[in-house]
């Protein structure tokens, strides 16, 4: 038997998202500018590009998947382990993840594969100048 | 019904590491 996993149910199909500007949207109804511009009137909060350079099974903890990326201009490589339903946002085409099969499952939200090259939606705290 | 913050949804990635 499959181990219950941690479902956040912000992944839900039908949750209510709640942007920076107030409005409330589908999270399946998302798109690439309801990121962009949440982070512009967040104040603090910053929208990076991060890049997919490689996809494997994580050594440390089986069952997750390591997604190496570069994060932002200057293209720090950051790991991060997630379940393989694990849904990111990428630019200009939407939720994806490593098991499009598996978010279908467990969220009912319809996700493109993941692939290295894709570009993904991350945030981080604004530079203070 | 519950309302999450859009935040929520995508990962945080700190550009500062070095690496």
């Amino acid at each position: 038997p499959a181990p219950a996993p941690c479902n956040p149910s912000h992944f839900m199909k039908g949750a209510i998202i709640q942007l920076a500007t107030g409005e409330l949207k589908r999270v399946e109804d998302l798109q690439t500018q309801d990121f962009v511009r949440s982070a512009e009137v967040s104040g603090g909060l910053k929208i990076d590009s991060s890049l997919v350079m490689d996809i494997r099974g994580s050594q440390q903890r089986p069952g997750l998947v390591s997604l190496h990326f570069t994060v932002g201009e200057q293209q720090s490589k950051v790991t991060i382990d997630v379940p393989p339903e694990h849904p990111f946002f990428v630019f200009g085409q939407g939720w994806s993840s490593c098991s499009p099969e598996r978010t279908a499952q467990l969220y009912g939200l319809a996700c493109h594969h993941l692939q290295v090259g894709d570009m993904c939606v991350s945030i981080t705290l604004q530079q203070q100048p | 019904v519950p309302v999450f913050p859009w935040h929520s949804l995508v990962p945080f990635l700190e550009p500062s590491q070095s690496g």
